[in-house]
């Protein structure tokens, strides 16, 4: 049996509608450490990495570990039919073929339930590697969103180029260029407004800006996203799933595949 | 021009 419920359910609707678009169908691996979910877009250039800690849901149980196997595009859509204020409970029977989604209003005066088939994936997994990144930049996440939204304008690819003068971010099309630059911030009195470069080594890396827009689907999640960049690995786009208190419910990440010269 | 590299370029299967 598992069982998983969220008061603040809006999370999980947050979390559907941050891989979506990416993703057309992926397993939660579940087991008592949480739910995680990893799986690549169609075309192997991306990949989402996806915690939601047991200790994060009001109630959790797992008795033994389950893989569901899920339509996304179907679960998200029945998520839609949760009140953003509806606590959502999650329910599997251990080899059942179908999961359960309950959604309460926060008065418990309207209770829906909701069951969805389960499908057989054969996922693959990938190692992704323990990296000591030479760049970590955390920004806005509006700012970040922003920034891929508006640099779409010029061209396909966005060069991000961070030194330990800040950040910029560049494209280029038939229409011409642009360039952001994003300095430190000296001082900030709200935390999540910052932009903090924690660098060991100048990084300059071409990365596509569709993926870069899928990614910030999950702004909504998170006040604050952070880029690591290496020479030639993925960028990590971390999005940290933080509740209404603050507290740490688990995290949303991507992995992208950089660009390189011809 | 540019061209996109493929993950399993970089993560290997577990």
């Amino acid at each position: 049996m598992f069982e998983a419920r969220l008061v603040e359910g809006s999370l999980l609707k947050k979390v559907m509608e941050s891989i979506k678009d990416l993703l057309n169908e992926a397993s939660w691996d579940c087991s008592g450490n949480g739910m995680c979910l990893q799986a690549m877009d169609s075309s192997h250039v991306a990949l989402v990495s996806l915690m939601l800690k047991s200790d994060g849901f009001e109630n959790y149980r797992c008795d033994r570990s389950i893989s569901l196997g899920i339509n996304l595009a179907s679960m998200s859509k029945i998520l839609k039919c949760a009140s953003n204020d509806d606590i959502i409970t999650i329910r599997a029977e251990d080899d059942a073929d179908a999961i359960t989604f309950m959604f309460e209003s926060p008065k418990q005066d309207r209770v829906s339930d909701y069951e969805m088939k389960l499908m057989n994936l054969d996922t693959e997994h990938l190692g992704i590697p323990d990296t000591e990144y030479a760049c970590v930049i955390k920004m806005p996440s509006g700012e970040f969103s922003r920034i891929c939204r508006d640099l779409s304008v010029l061209g396909d690819s966005v060069i991000i180029c961070c030194t330990k003068d800040g950040v910029r971010f560049s494209a280029k099309g038939d229409l011409g260029n642009g360039n952001i630059k994003l300095a430190q911030s000296a001082n900030v009195d709200k935390e999540e407004e910052a932009v903090v470069v924690d660098m060991r080594e100048a990084v300059t890396l071409t990365f596509s800006l569709r993926y870069l827009n899928f990614f910030t689907k999950a702004a909504p999640l998170s006040s604050q996203v952070s880029l690591s960049m290496s020479e030639d690995v993925p960028l990590m786009v971390e999005y940290k799933i933080n509740d209404k208190e603050g507290d740490s419910k688990g995290y949303v990440r991507y992995y992208l595949a950089p660009k390189i010269e011809d | 021009n540019n061209i996109q590299l493929k993950l399993s370029y970089f993560f290997g299967n577990t």
